[in-house]
């Protein structure tokens, strides 16, 4: 095991073989070390815990870009919206929200829930050319999905807004502008993909100050119990109970689609 | 009967190899999560005198060759990768963000004297 990128076994060979002061072979390793450190354009060799999350779709891009993906996959949406995203980009990142961040406001049959996700491991010379907010929408949790497909009642509209400046208080509205905007329906379990590549612009290449996103849903008829249902419908927020297994796949993510200005675009590779 | 006089062992001409690249083998497996390793190949073998077409080499290699067979001092053209192609990796960087990129020139597609 090494702290660095190169295993302890080649330090120790380089070491013997070089003929060099253990300071001077130290100093070439550490020069080697930099460059492929900067070839994954990575500070410092990453440590990640054991409780890291990998979230399907970016394990599911992967297989598609790798062309590992089986038919099933390859008719899969979000694959072939995001393949377009992908190819003029060379980078996919994805991001969790800052969850001690959140505000949850609950008002006239809206629910609003502020994220603030941390993008500043972006590098500079990364030009990010989409992005998009997917949020999970649970058919599990819906007890009257049926009679909901025949009814207004289990009808959410998702708002999905830019904040330019936070709310000054809690009887204040934040100044925002909307991105992008759809009417849902319960019953089935499914990601909306949101496309927000105008705040991720803003945020990059132009060094707007990230405010966050706020994600609106508006419930449609039904009333408090349409609402409650609705808040459990559309995963914006941790569950009080039972929610620690599911949460980390079911949590909105942030995907954005870069070019770092190296080499060719992410492309499926199709099999020879 | 005459016994057979011992062939000088021919060195293999410059060609293209297996070789996978496991990243558990580097230690990289913890913050790689796909794929585990990778045919990445490595091209290796002679670039003799003189080159022949198959061996994918320059103007530059042909007449180094040729000033090598009179002059040792001069090294043979070098067997070298010649057309590389990238493949994705999905990672975890410092952060514990994860990255799905593509990387340039990581396997060996053709090798030729240059």
């Amino acid at each position: 095991r090494s702290t660095g990128l190169i295993p302890e076994a080649g330090r120790r060979k380089y070491g013997e073989m070089a003929g060099q002061s253990p300071e001077q072979s130290d100093r070439f390793l550490g020069e080697f070390e930099l460059r492929l450190l900067n070839m994954f354009g990575l500070k410092r060799r990453p440590t990640p815990s054991k409780l890291a999350v990998i979230p399907q779709y970016m394990l599911d891009l992967y297989h598609w870009h790798a062309g590992n993906a089986d038919q099933s996959l390859g008719g899969n949406s979000a694959a072939k919206r995001s393949d377009f995203a992908a190819s003029r980009a060379n980078t996919i990142r994805s991001f969790h929200h800052e969850e001690s961040m959140e505000v949850l406001s609950s008002l006239e049959g809206k629910t609003t829930q502020r994220f603030l996700f941390n993008i500043t491991s972006i590098p500079g010379e990364e030009l990010v050319t989409s992005a998009e907010l997917r949020i999970f929408r649970d058919g599990a949790t819906s007890d009257s999905a049926a009679a909901a497909a025949n009814s207004s009642a289990g009808l959410h509209r998702i708002n999905i807004y830019e904040i330019f400046r936070p709310a000054p208080s809690r009887n204040e509205e934040p100044m925002a502008r909307l991105l992008d905007t759809r009417l849902v329906r319960e019953g089935q379990s499914e990601w909306e993909s949101f496309d927000v590549s105008p705040a991720l612009a803003r945020w990059t290449a132009d060094g707007g100050a990230n405010h966050g996103l706020a994600v609106e849903v508006e419930h449609l008829g039904g009333g408090a119990e349409g609402e409650g249902q609705g808040r459990r419908h559309v995963r914006v927020s941790r569950s009080l109970h039972g929610d620690e297994d599911t949460w980390p796949q079911a949590r909105p993510l942030l995907v954005t689609f870069g070019h770092d200005g190296k080499g060719h675009a992410l492309r499926r590779r199709e099999k020879r | 009967q005459a016994r057979a006089k011992p062939r000088k062992k021919q060195r293999a001409n410059c060609r293209r190899h297996p070789l996978y690249v496991d990243f558990s083998d580097v230690g990289w497996n913890e913050w790689i999560v796909a794929p585990p390793g990778y045919q990445a190949f490595y091209c290796h073998g002679e670039c003799p005198f003189p080159l022949a077409d198959h061996l994918n080499s320059t103007n530059h290699a042909i007449v180094q060759n040729l000033v090598n067979s009179v002059n040792t001092n001069i090294p043979r053209a070098c067997c070298v990768p010649t057309q590389l192609s990238p493949i994705c990796l999905l990672y975890l960087d410092e952060y514990e963000k994860v990255i799905l990129k593509n990387y340039q020139d990581m396997v060996v597609e053709g090798c030729g004297c240059r």
